[in-house]
């Protein structure tokens, strides 16, 4: 439709501005409460001390989540849709006005939580981590299959829960690999740390 | 817009029909994973005797949800929303179709896994249930404000894991007497039955 078609142009222009400059972007997907933040509040201090990151922050209300990273000390801005149930490529344009994108070799996007709507809207960035929490049932790659499509990396979250859940590990990689087999997955623990020194690897392996 | 004033037409058409055949239909919306089918298993086989339930279940992808309703032994029917990150009138009057509305004093209808979209579109509900699980955290209300405004009941899930989290019933309750004091709110566990003697008062109570 036109309206997929101006986002994609313009999500092309931000692509290719923040490649210049050297910024590798990562737009983090997942349902509500599957603790985008959480990860992204452990990982940022967490990266070497001359890797400068810089997050947007996207949610329809508040400013929470963007006070939560600003307490990690790197820059966030914080986006507020109005209702919009996704982030497109003009909000983070302007939202990108308010970053200083010098010195800065990380990008992350938390997009809005919805597991569906976010998948159709490219941002321009260099690739998708989702985070699908343990919590949420094994069951949502098949049931959600365009947000599990794209995905670059699906972060398992909330492994510290698992013994008290029904969640079978080697069902949900099977669902992935039918739509998805080149997908990573990794088990992690926003709360306890498990699985970061992985995630942070992973991360600073592909920096540009 | 036109979109939605047709749709609220179409819905006020079911509105209609089901109030002439005595039937209380509740919207149950959720995030996904939040524990909507859980409730409904659990529920469903709790009610009286003489008080028949049937659920026409809301997913992108799969038959897995009305699958497992059907083995409680209520009709139960899937709709594919082929993409759509909601269900709208027209799906559910088509639905309807499927089922065999005599004797049924329930339906339920249960939305897709999505805590935004679905709460622009009536369905022709005779109100709706929001499931929040206490896993997603207690910022929800005043994060997704729209879904949380216009609930008839909060059905706080999984209870039995809230000593693992960080979540504080007082916090969520006060969010919610800002933005919807007229609202329920019920801590249930879907896994161990804890509170589902009072959310079966609280249907039974609705019945027409
Ligand atoms: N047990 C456990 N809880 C976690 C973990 N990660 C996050 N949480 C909890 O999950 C809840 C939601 O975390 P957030 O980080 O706010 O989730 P989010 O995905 O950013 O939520 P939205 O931005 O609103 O979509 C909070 O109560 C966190 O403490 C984890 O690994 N284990
Ligand atoms: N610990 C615990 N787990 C629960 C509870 N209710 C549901 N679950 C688990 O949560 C996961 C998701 O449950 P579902 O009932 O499929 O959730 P849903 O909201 O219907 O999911 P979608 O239809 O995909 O949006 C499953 O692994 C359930 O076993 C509960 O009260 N406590
Ligand atoms: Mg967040
Ligand atoms: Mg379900
Ligand atoms: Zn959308
Ligand atoms: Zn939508």
């Amino acid at each position: 439709s036109d309206i997929l078609k101006a986002n994609d142009l313009l999500a092309q222009d931000i692509k290719e501005m923040l490649k210049k400059k050297q910024i590798v972007s990562w737009n983090i997907m997942g349902s509500p409460g599957s603790g985008k933040t959480s990860i992204l509040e452990r990982l940022i201090p967490m990266l070497p001390g001359d890797v400068k990151a810089a997050v947007i922050e996207g949610d329809l209300a508040t400013s929470r989540d963007a006070e939560r990273i600003a307490k990690t000390g790197v820059q966030s801005t914080q986006i507020n849709t109005q209702g919009a149930c996704h982030l497109d490529a003009a909000m983070v344009r302007t939202a990108l006005e308010k970053i200083d994108l010098d010195d800065i070799s990380i990008l992350f996007i938390e997009n809005v939580g919805n597991l569906i709507c976010p998948a159709g809207f490219s941002l321009g960035e260099t690739g998708r981590i989702i985070v699908s929490s343990i919590t949420e049932g094994d069951d949502k790659p098949e049931k959600y299959p365009s947000m599990f499509k794209n995905a670059h990396v699906v972060l398992l979250n909330k492994i510290d829960l698992k013994s008290q859940t029904n969640f079978r590990i080697d069902n949900f990689t099977r669902e992935m690999k039918k739509i998805n087999p080149q997908a990573d997955i990794m088990q992690i623990s926003a709360t306890n740390g498990s699985g970061f020194t992985e995630l942070v690897n992973w991360v600073v392996g592909r920096l540009l």
